[in-house]
């Protein structure tokens, strides 16, 4: 790793973060997302905190913009140089700027969040079949009003899971119009539009539109999403590509990288190429804004570039699915700011406790005498959960796992749950992994703890949570996308939001209406290899992804090797 | 199926074609990442080299030092990358 010249660091350790504004590829609740967690993987090894600010000055400043942004380094349009960021400073320095030229998403393809529909706000899922077609964007085929649409499960026709992709016609960001959609068609300065445009903005590079039918009287304005059809480069920036579209006298339905030697897609944005030469080129897998931003706040906080590629502050970027800081990032910030000792800070929380990590119990659980608890005796757990990717049976005390992927056979334990988790009580009911945060949500009675590593928060009563006081136990966690919760007790369950920590209005529900087909009182639920599990007593209902239960079985002999 | 494969190349309106060499690529990458203005600013000017600066590269990004404009020195210079430059000035 490498510092920069003399060391330049900030003189606290409470660093304050603002997002001056938001890319127009990315759902803002994306994107503040993955800038929240790339400020994470820097806090989680030294003892820097950060807190966003939303007005005022901040330490680090994070904006997007093309080409010429207003300081010295301008960004040279897709691809090449993606972001940079300046040392820890006043002014301009600790500032974290990235190219909106590029097509940023979490790396792996488009992220289209939905709205409205029946999916929750869940992501699209791509590629999806619709009509025996296959989808790799939102589409507004099946519909008359021009809406786009995706799937959120591979099949639509199966599932019938849908949302509605990010369009002006539904809401516009930024602006003035509390994201209320365009009006088409609109009058600017006496002309007509009857879509999205750039006329009229200094920066020419930002489609906008009116949110009345007249902007010269009401003045009322949004900012349009590019579509995830829409190009970039080319000579049709932001227009949709136009499909089929006729090329060199060949019918295309999807991008092609005929006609360029450099691979890149491409796309029409008209039905005939030959006649009109319109064109730009499509959207790829885009780059991880969290990745690029971790990079990114390394500089902020004091980091310069490393020579170690695996590294993430080596230059180059590159695409990794499971990230994790590599020892030399961490080497180099705690040369900085030193290491993380003791639990997270999180403001006082006047009925929880914190509890500093104990040594004893950072190393791996040991199996207690399997005499002592036979897994195969015990009739009914008191949870059973996935957590990282591992199956844990807990009971009185004990705990149990295998692996979700592989055959029952590779049961380990009984574990002591004290020795794990040594504020737990003897009885858990319910748990649940936090997917955003990696945190763990255990439940016991009223009460909830939450464990990060070996530190934890709680007991917290479950009130805190939104849960009225007629519930005495949660009995099963399922996750539902990266920030929901549903949270189960009796014959009705609630929807946990895991970013305000409340439950949502419009719950509880009933099991039955939702979940047709298992018990009305479940002990458990859980997910598992993308099958939901109801267990009752020594059974399960397992259930498909399309709400169908397509097995009953006892859990001892189907999840465990008994 | 038997047919020769055509190969079609199509030169693309608005489309922005670098017709920079290998060369010129490689100053200007060595430019704008610090390589070579922080030799010159060392005083050295007259005997600053491409190949000192691609060195200084190739050492900083943990390739192999060549000094040459080799396959992986190139290909590195074309990923996408942060804009911070390596070497301050």
């Amino acid at each position: 790793y490498k510092t920069f010249d003399g060391d330049v660091k900030w003189d606290h350790n409470d660093i304050t973060y603002r997002i001056l504004n938001y890319s127009p590829d990315l759902d803002i609740s994306l994107t503040d997302d993955a800038f929240a967690r790339a400020f994470k993987v820097w806090s989680d090894v030294t003892p820097l905190t950060f807190t966003r600010l939303y007005e005022g000055t901040a330490d680090i400043m994070v904006s997007f913009g093309k080409g010429d942004h207003g300081d010295p380094y301008p960004f040279d349009g897709k691809d090449g140089l993606l972001a940079h960021a300046y040392p820890p400073g006043q002014g301009i320095q600790g500032d974290a700027h990235f190219d909106d030229d590029e097509n940023w998403t979490l790396g792996n393809g488009p992220v289209s969040k939905t709205r409205y529909g029946n999916a929750e706000g869940a992501l699209c899922h791509f590629p999806f079949t619709f009509e025996g077609k296959s989808y790799t964007t939102c589409t507004t085929d099946g519909r008359s009003d021009n809406l786009p649409w995706c799937a959120t499960t591979a099949d639509f026709g199966r599932d019938k899971k849908y949302g509605f992709c990010p369009s002006e016609l539904l809401y516009t960001f930024g602006g003035n119009a509390d994201a209320a959609p365009c009006v088409f068609p609109f009058v600017f300065q006496g002309k007509e539009y009857s879509k999205c445009t750039t006329e009229g903005r200094q920066d020419r590079n930002r489609l906008w539109c009116a949110t009345t039918a007249n902007y010269d009287d009401d003045k009322k304005w949004g900012l349009c999403r590019d579509k995830d059809t829409a190009v970039s480069g080319g000579n049709s920036e932001g227009e949709p590509c136009h499909f089929p579209f006729t090329f060199q006298g060949q019918v295309y339905d999807a991008c092609t990288s005929d006609g360029r030697g450099d691979g890149r897609l491409w796309g029409a944005t008209t039905a005939n190429y030959d006649d009109d030469k319109k064109w730009g080129l499509c959207r790829d897998k885009g780059y991880s804004l969290f990745l690029v931003a971790a990079h990114e706040f390394g500089h902020a906080l004091g980091l310069d570039h490393s020579n170690v590629r695996q590294a993430l502050m080596y230059p180059m970027y590159s695409y990794v699915e499971n990230f994790s800081l590599h020892k030399d990032d961490i080497a180099g910030i705690q040369y900085l700011y030193g290491r993380r000792e003791g639990p997270l800070p999180t403001p006082p929380r006047p009925t929880t406790t914190t509890a500093a990590p104990r040594p004893t119990t950072t190393t791996a659980p040991t199996p207690v005498d399997p005499t002592t608890k036979d897994v195969c005796k015990v009739n009914k757990f008191d949870s059973i959960t996935v957590i990282k990717n591992y199956l844990y049976f807990f009971s009185d005390g004990y705990y149990w796992t295998r692996s979700s992927r592989a055959q029952n056979g590779d049961l380990k334990g009984p574990f002591r749950v004290s020795q794990r988790w040594p504020a737990l009580p003897t009885v858990i009911d319910a748990a649940f992994e936090d997917l955003v945060t990696r945190k763990l949500y255990f439940f016991s009675g009223r009460q909830f703890w939450v464990y990060t590593g070996q530190s934890f928060l709680g007991p917290r009563s479950i009130e805190k949570l939104g849960l009225p006081a007629s519930v005495r136990t949660v009995e099963g966690a399922l996750q539902r996308g990266r920030t929901k919760v549903l949270l189960f007790s009796g014959e009705k369950y609630w929807r946990l939001d895991m970013k305000t920590q409340t439950v949502e209005r419009g719950y509880p529900r009933y099991i039955h209406t939702a979940f047709g087909g298992v018990p009305s009182e479940p002990h458990d639920v859980f997910q598992l290899n993308g099958y939901t599990y109801f267990s009752w007593d020594r059974f399960y209902w397992r259930m498909t992804p399309s709400k169908q239960v397509d097995r009953v079985g006892y859990v001892k002999y189907d999840l465990l090797p008994c | 199926w038997s047919l020769p494969l055509k190969s079609l190349h199509v030169i693309f309106p608005g489309d922005i074609i670098k017709n920079m060499t290998d060369m010129e690529l490689a100053k200007s990458y060595l430019t704008k990442f610090g390589y070579m203005e922080n030799l010159q600013r060392s005083g050295f000017q007259s005997i600053v080299s491409t190949t000192t600066a691609l060195k200084k590269m190739q050492q900083r990004l943990g390739l192999e030092e060549t000094g040459q404009l080799d396959p992986p020195t190139l290909e590195a210079m074309k990923q996408p990358r942060c804009g911070l430059p390596d070497v301050a000035n």
